[in-house]
């Protein structure tokens, strides 16, 4: 798949953060995500939006995105965030 | 991993739209009727009722707001983030409800690009009750707009909402879990809805009052409203201030279940406990849920350990959410949560200084003050005070009804508006109802 324009991307991961699939932006870092979070944020959101889970930002998803929602987040707060010890 | 679910502790929650949609084709009846349709939606299949109020205390309190409103939701222009709510529990939003202001709000539209309205009313009264979303397509939780839903009157919640509220709250007593709520589509086209109204098909007849002198029976605030009530007939005023007719409307025709030979009521309140609204004529009471009657009234006042005999007026003191019942120069104290009267009454009144003792009736209004009515005029008591407020009393007529200043010769006027203000011409003072 072609890589996903700067804009979308950019689109994409602050839908994500916004809507409870990437946790909120690290200080430290701004708003980098590794590429593992994001897939996993965007395959988590493909598969409670009824969409195919490829785990990239397809027209699919990024149609979604800017799809007229709700302002309530999809995840509660802290659930993409928990990782084993 | 999601956490457990907050809910409301209380069966009985209060709403209000506080502010209104600005540019939009939606009236205000017909929003605040939408809204009653989308939360009836949940009261109709969960023990949970919804009664709309006036004044701040509302439970769930919706309004339409722009861009940044200060609840770290911002909205963000046409699409987007259209709506949300807040989550049951302490915090003094709870419960509250959200449009976008720039939305193209719309009814049973065909406009493709608008945004229906009672369908995102129902998905946000459901996280206003605790639900969260969910990823199932057909749920009304599911987190994107999909479009209109159908009829208001008829719509039903899927099996998947119907289930998830249930866990929270259980099965209202009438619906059976596992009764199929789907209905046909209707082939003719639905009613619009409305919230109930005051219209008479019939013509007014001779024996109708007219509102500049009636000395009125009964006066209550009900749902925000005010209602002034005089032999058979009452005016409806809305909550702000607006005559919605200038001619009278048969009280048994809205009020479903007064007997039709009941020549007046004595006085009449809204309950604090329930909102239920509460008939006095004589030594009898009835006690209706929004316009209907319920079963088994009317019944004694006795219930409310008051003597034979009626009362002369009655309201609840928002001070002290305790409500009073007048009688000549009487009045008692009663709890309408504990349904008890206070010990120690009837006492001798008035309570308020420079009212007077006896009374036609009295209401609380949304600006939290207290009024009282006798004769033409009305005495005005501040949230808390004790004296009635400088200047008064003044006159009924003038200031609730649409008229001129009290007139010399009752007898002489005729039908029609008496004014002194642009508001003369009657149209100026009408309200729409949708």
């Amino acid at each position: 798949a072609p890589a996903p324009r700067a804009e979308d991307l950019s689109l994409g991961v602050e839908w994500l953060s916004r809507f409870g699939y990437l946790p909120p932006a690290d200080p430290a870092s701004g708003q980098l995500q590794t590429q593992e979070e994001l897939s996993k944020a965007i395959t988590a959101m493909q598969q409670f939006g009824g969409l195919e889970t490829t785990g990239i930002l397809d027209e699919a998803t990024l149609a979604l995105m800017k799809t007229p929602r709700c302002s309530l987040p999809d995840l509660p707060p802290g659930a993409q965030s928990r990782r084993k010890r | 991993q999601t956490p457990p679910p907050t809910k409301w502790s209380k069966r009985n929650l209060s709403w209000r739209v506080r502010t209104f949609p600005r540019d939009s084709p939606l009236g205000r009846d017909t929003v605040r009727a939408l809204m009653y349709y989308a939360l009836k939606v949940w009261s109709d299949i969960t023990p949970l009722n919804f009664h709309e109020v006036a004044g701040n205390a509302a439970d769930i309190q919706i309004d339409f707001s722009k861009a940044d409103h200060n609840d770290g939701y911002p909205f963000d222009g046409p699409g987007g983030t259209v709506a949300h709510a807040f989550f049951p529990g302490d915090h003094h939003t709870a419960g509250d409800t959200h449009f976008d202001d720039d939305e193209p709000w719309t009814f049973r539209s065909s406009d493709a690009h608008g945004m229906d309205l009672f369908a995102v009313a129902v998905h946000e009264f459901g996280h206003a009750i605790g639900l969260s979303h969910v990823a199932a397509p057909s749920s009304i939780m599911q987190p994107y707009y999909q479009g209109p839903v159908g009829d208001p009157l008829r719509y039903g919640l899927p099996y998947e909402d119907r289930v998830r509220v249930w866990q929270l709250y259980g099965v209202r007593e009438s619906v059976s879990p596992t009764a199929q709520l789907d209905t046909p589509e209707p082939e003719e086209p639905p009613l619009l809805p409305e919230p109930p109204n005051n219209r008479s098909s019939t013509p007014p007849q001779k024996d109708v009052p007219h509102r500049c002198t009636a000395h009125f029976d009964a006066v209550a605030q009900i749902r925000g409203e005010a209602f002034f009530f005089k032999g058979k007939y009452f005016w409806r005023l809305t909550r702000d201030r607006h005559l919605v007719s200038l001619q009278p409307a048969q009280m048994h025709r809205f009020w479903r279940g007064l007997p039709l030979h009941l020549d007046s009521v004595d006085a009449v309140y809204e309950r604090t406990s329930d909102h239920k609204i509460v008939f006095f004529k004589g030594d009898r009471y009835w006690v209706f849920k929004d316009n209907n009657v319920e079963e088994g009234y009317p019944r004694p006042v006795s219930d409310f350990s008051l003597p034979p005999g009626g009362i002369d007026a009655v309201f609840s003191w928002a001070h002290n959410d305790r409500t009073y019942f007048f009688k000549d120069q009487l009045y008692w104290r009663y709890d309408d949560h504990t349904r008890r009267m206070d010990p120690g009454y009837p006492a001798q009144g008035p309570l308020w200084r420079g009212v007077p003792s006896m009374l036609d009736d009295a209401m609380r209004w949304s600006d939290g003050a207290s009024y009282f009515f006798r004769g033409q005029e009305y005495w005005k008591v501040l949230d808390g005070e004790l004296e009635a407020a400088p200047g008064y009393p003044q006159s009924t007529a003038r200031d609730w009804l649409v008229c001129g200043e009290p007139l010399a010769d009752a007898e002489d006027v005729g039908p029609g508006p008496q004014g002194r203000s642009g508001a003369q011409d009657g149209l100026a003072v009408c309200s729409c109802t949708s």
